[in-house]
């Protein structure tokens, strides 16, 4: 293979201009995404396709004249097409020649298109004559797939995809779902009733979700209600669980049998995708650090999973009990937080878990006194009766902000 | 056996256009006989070809088939 430069980011976009005659816009598309996915299915790489607007990659069918490309084509047969190297990204594809896929006969869009697509990557013609990098088309191929030279070639310019992140996706057989839009609910009150989903988010923030909002959990008190669909772009609200994996740096969003996977504030390509692995609706989920596993909770049962690994899941769930003594079933919320405990959230009370995954002594207490109400609600221990100012915490004295402004919850767009 | 002037001049176009063969940068534009044959073996080499330096059937149907726009930078010492 030879090499002729290479992206300096992983997450490409691409856009289609326009189509040939001889292929609807739905196989061209087909043909095209296939196209990407060869190579992202070999390299850590991916590819989002745009509707509009700017694109890393941008194809489009030219013929002999073009107002846009001074690489004029010839007609049909001898020259293709043709691109651009890193970083430029223009693909042009002759549209004089006749576009065919599933067939022998004319040229196949989508062999010819993971050719340009290898050269808008960075690769260069090998020299391997059954290789996709091959300066000349080979034909159809009905059960096409790369050569050991452009795997080679790929992975010497963005490194190996991880086997695990792939069988990881593809075990999860989901199926893409369009985003919901709705109006939103009413406010809840952070002082009062319970949360749908807790989290300590990226950034080191600790977020809770009730309804269709979402507010920061600081030593002064709730910070002020955001929309979900404001931080979150195209995340639903009256979540059924959250957790955020500071392994992968990834939070994941649980609502009926769907999920939405989000790095920092962006959603991952794909998502939100069914799920069909763990039973639907869940209840809570938490990443427990001193394994590195996310647990799902529903009922009195849990499912424990490793992001990055082949999980069995058939042999979940597993009865909440035998791990974590003292907890509830059917917990509304739970999260590890940044003081090493594990935390669970039920109705109006809270329980913190100890390193062996036992109730601490004291527990459950009035989740206002984990929400910093103290100053603004008297907090009334329900094993107790003692009533507990927040400010008096000595676990949560400890949460990193002290800001209750709007500056605790980035914009949608940082 | 010796080309016509118009296969000549496609054999020509071909190895310019794919980086076979490099215009000089000064002088006539005619080329050395034997910089053409060492374009011809270069591609050769590089399509799997019998490597004979001369313009033959196998050859000839290769310079036919569809193909990318991009240069071929295939050269002796990349190939080595």
């Amino acid at each position: 293979y030879l090499l002729l430069g290479h992206w300096r980011k992983k997450n490409l976009t691409f856009r289609i201009f326009n189509v040939p005659s001889t292929l609807s816009l739905p196989r061209v598309r087909a043909a095209l995404h296939q196209a990407f996915k060869y190579w992202s299915s070999v390299a850590p790489l991916t590819f989002r396709e745009v509707k509009a607007g700017w694109a890393d990659i941008r194809l489009s069918f030219h013929g002999r004249q073009s107002l846009y490309c001074s690489n004029t084509f010839d007609g049909p047969g001898k020259v293709l097409a043709h691109a651009d190297i890193p970083e430029l990204g223009s693909i042009h594809f002759d549209k004089d020649e006749l576009w065919t896929e599933g067939t022998y006969q004319g040229v196949n869009l989508r062999i010819i298109a993971a050719h340009e697509v290898g050269h808008a990557l960075g690769l260069g013609h090998s020299r391997y004559t059954q290789a996709l990098m091959a300066p000349v088309y080979a034909g159809y191929q009905p059960f096409f797939k790369l050569h050991p030279d452009d795997v080679a070639g790929i992975q010497a310019l963005y490194g190996k995809r991880s086997p695990e992140t792939r069988d990881e996706e593809e075990e999860t057989e989901m199926l893409t779902v369009s985003p919901v839009t709705a109006k939103p609910g009413p406010m809840p009150n952070p002082c009062s009733g319970e949360v749908d989903a807790m989290v300590l988010g990226p950034r080191g923030k600790t977020y809770a979700f009730k309804g269709d909002y979402v507010w920061t959990v600081t030593d002064s008190g709730p910070g002020p209600l955001f929309q979900i669909s404001a931080l979150w772009e195209g995340l639903p609200g009256n979540l059924d669980a959250a957790v955020y994996s500071p392994r992968t740096r990834r939070t994941h969003f649980f609502k009926g049998n769907k999920v939405w996977r989000y790095v920092d504030f962006k959603m991952s390509p794909g998502f939100p995708m069914k799920f069909n692995r763990v039973e639907p609706n869940l209840d809570a989920a938490l990443y427990w650090p001193v394994n590195q596993k996310v647990f799902l909770f529903k009922g009195s049962g849990y499912w424990q999973w490793d992001e990055l690994a082949r999980t069995d899941l058939s042999r979940y769930p597993k009865p909440i009990k035998e791990l974590f003594t003292g907890v509830p079933d059917r917990p509304s919320a739970a999260m590890s937080w940044q003081d090493g405990q594990v935390y669970f959230f039920k109705g109006k009370e809270y329980w913190r878990l100890n390193q062996q995954l036992r109730v601490a002594k004291g527990y459950p207490r009035n989740t206002t006194h984990w929400m910093h109400c103290g100053s603004q609600t008297p907090d009334t221990n329900s094993s107790t009766g003692d009533v507990t100012p927040s400010t008096t915490d000595t676990v949560l004295g400890t949460t990193p902000s002290t800001m209750g402004s709007t500056l605790d919850i980035p914009s949608a767009t940082d | 056996r010796a080309l016509g002037p118009t296969e000549k001049e496609a054999v020509l176009d071909y190895l310019l256009q794919y980086g076979y063969l490099q215009k000089p940068l000064e002088g006539a534009d005619d080329f050395r006989l034997e910089d053409i044959t060492e374009a011809l073996r270069t591609f050769q080499e590089a399509s799997g070809l019998p490597i004979s330096g001369q313009m033959d059937d196998a050859t000839r149907a290769r310079m036919k088939q569809p193909r990318c726009g991009l240069e071929d930078p295939f050269n002796q010492k990349s190939l080595k």
